[in-house]
Parts: structure tokens; sequence; C-alpha cells
């Protein structure tokens, strides 16, 4: 019956791409999801994926079990600041990083687990005024921090133990970076989107700033979530949470710009808006190789393919309807979180309840 | 997009702004 309810709209006809709710996990002693995503984890030579949910107070950890099901392994109980995203480590095992603070991230602690001794434990990573955190490959983390004076953008990377080992530091743009991505196939580039709608683009080796490019004025407030180099060009794909409605490109949540990075030119390749005759606006979501997810401020989950510019699954918002409907019922409930799983060929859609769906895309 | 709308284009551009750059 579950199944059946969640099934998503489809649209345009594009039904070999579509949702198929796998799972569901809920913390019963948790009552809001604040984050979720995935992390390998090792243990008794065993090496599964994982799920990690997040409220304010506590991170837990999740396991596959038969049948579809998880069970919770561990939780790391946290202090009075509330936690206000996971920061995933891509390619690591048994090592995940949060961000943690009061409206902004005032520190980035790093919880790991160790199989020599079997044993759960934390560390604290970074205290300041952090204003965008990424996970790195080769358990590196990046984050943008200021003070009244300056910005500082730094390198931290980390052991196997979660000890960290010396730090790096970039050249920081004048404005503030709000966001990362790497810069897929080249290890050494990073780039970033800035307070002021711009590109900067990173040397990790040697802490260049090599370039800053603006995106222009039409999409204010971009943020990157994936940057990859083709014959020449620099690809960044983009959400725009202040888009404005346009006649042209409908209401946009993501574009993949083309940025040659020699003359700072750049030209827009593909835009994935709102689907007709939706209303409202890209509150928040998540990208993986071509395909992105969006929770929308009406509640709902829209999936896109980039390179078509097309949404092509629809998760409405009320999934799971109330048999005795709440008399006062929350306008903009259902969803509140949509992550790709380590890969996107699974997506994991938090509701406002603290209930994760993990469905197959 | 053509080459005139972008400018030249290289695929070496990461080494050569490296290069270009303030150490």
């Amino acid at each position: 019956d579950v199944a059946e309810q969640l099934t998503p709209v489809l649209l345009d006809g594009l039904r070999e791409e579509s949702l198929q709710l796998v799972s569901k996990l809920k913390d019963s002693s948790s009552s809001c999801a604040v984050d979720v995503s995935t992390m390998w984890w090792e243990a008794a030579g065993c090496r599964e994926l994982c799920v990690v949910t997040a409220c304010e107070s506590s991170v837990s950890l999740w396991k596959p079990l038969a049948s579809d099901r998880w069970g919770k392994v561990y939780t790391w109980q946290l202090g009075e600041i509330p936690v206000i995203q996971i920061v995933p480590l891509p390619d690591t095992c048994n090592l995940v990083c949060i961000a943690l603070g009061d409206l902004e991230i005032g520190e980035i602690r790093l919880l790991l687990y160790s199989s020599e001794n079997d044993s759960f434990k934390r560390s604290l990573v970074k205290t300041g005024n952090i204003k965008a955190v990424l996970g790195l490959k080769d358990r590196r983390l990046v984050s943008s921090s200021r003070t009244v004076q300056e910005q500082q953008v730094e390198i931290v990377s980390l052991s196997e133990t979660g000890r960290s080992k010396d730090g790096q530091t970039l050249m920081p743009p004048e404005e503030t970076v709000l966001a990362f991505a790497e810069v897929e196939g080249m290890r050494d580039a990073l780039v970033g989107t800035t307070a002021a709608n711009s590109i900067v683009v990173w040397n990790l080796k040697t802490g260049q700033l090599l370039k800053k490019m603006h995106v222009g004025y039409s999409y204010p407030a971009s943020i990157c979530h994936r940057a990859y180099s083709d014959s020449g060009l620099l690809f960044v794909v983009l959400s725009h949470p202040h888009a404005k409605e346009s006649e042209s490109c409908g209401n946009p949540a993501f574009r993949v710009i083309a940025f040659n990075p020699k003359t700072a030119r750049s030209t827009g390749v593909t835009f994935s808006s709102l689907p007709p005759g939706h209303a409202g606006r890209y509150l928040e979501g998540d990208v993986k190789e071509a395909s992105a997810a969006a929770v929308l401020t009406s509640g709902a989950i829209a999936v896109w393919d980039l390179l078509l510019g097309q949404c092509t699954a629809l998760l409405p918002p009320d999934p799971d309807p109330d048999p005795d409907p709440d008399p006062d019922p929350d306008p903009a409930g259902g969803w509140a979180l949509a992550r790709w799983a380590t890969t996107s060929a699974c997506l994991l859609a938090g509701q406002r309840d603290g209930t994760i769906c993990l469905y197959r895309y | 997009c053509s080459e005139s709308d972008l400018g030249p284009i290289s695929l070496n551009w990461f080494e050569e702004l490296s290069a270009e750059a303030p150490p």
C-alpha cells in the first residue's frame, strides 16, 4: 500500500526513468531530520554502504539488513550546539564529518569508527565562523571562514584514524565563498561560488587563485554543485535558490554553464526548470553525475536529467496521507531533504517528521 | 556554442593559468 501511495508522478512520458520506493527508515527517538547521507562502513572484514541520518542533537549510522530493512548501528550523541549538515568524505570508509552551529557553522567535527578496537569516536576538526565546507577525495576537507578582517580558505587532511594533519591555505577571493565543488578528473582543481555570484578556480597543489569568472546578473546567489573539464571548457552545475521566473526559461532550479577559463566568457548549456504548472521555487537539492534532485517550496521533490534539462520524476508533497487528516495541516508539508547516495541510482528523500525514504532511480 | 562566443579555447587551461597566476 505504501509503495503504491508513493509512486512518483511521471512527466512527458519518460517512464523508463522513475523512482521506485525501496525502503523506509525512521528513528523513533528523533522527530526531525536535519540531513541524510551515505558512507562506507567496514567492520569485521565486511564493507557496506550505510545511511547516516542527523537530527539536531545526534547522528546515527544505519546498516542494511535483509528484506530492504535498516538497523541502527550506532548513535553519536552531540552537545548543545545543533547539527546543521552532514559533510560526507568521498571514497573513504568509516569516516564522516558534520557541521554544527547556530544559524551559521561554528565547528566541524569528525565522526569515525575504528575497526582496530571496534569503537566509535569523534574529534574536532575546525572551529570558526565557517561559511562553506566540502569533503574532498583523499580524506581532505575544504572550508571557507571569515574573521572581521579577512577570509580564510583552508584544506585540512585527515588520517585514517581521524587526526588532522597539516592544513594548507588557498588564496581567498575578496568575496565570501559560499560553496565548493571538486573539478572531476582534475585532482588539483577546485571551484567555488561566491556571494557576488562569481565562479573562482583554485590550484589545490599551489594554493593559487587561478581565475574569477562572473556568472551573470540574471541568477543571483548561484551555488555550485558539480564541475568537470572537457574539451578545454569548464562545465559547472549551479543551483539558483533565488532565481526569478522568466518567460524564456521558466523557473530554473539548476543550470549547466560552460566557462572558458582562459577568457572568463561563458554560455548556458542546459536549464533545468520547475515542472510546468508547478508553483514555488527551488529550496535545496543535490547533484550526482547527470542527475539533480531538489525539494521545492511546495513540499514536492523534483528530479531532473541535467543533460536533457528535463524533469524526469516528481514526488508529490504529501506522499503518505494521514488516514485521519490533521484539521490544521502544514500547507508546505511533505519533503524536506533530497540527497543522492554515492551513485545517482539511489535517492534519499527525507520527510519533515524524520522519515527517510530510499528510492531506486 | 562556438569558439567565437567563448574566445580561444585551450585544452591546457589549468596548467597555463597556473603558470600565469601569482604564486
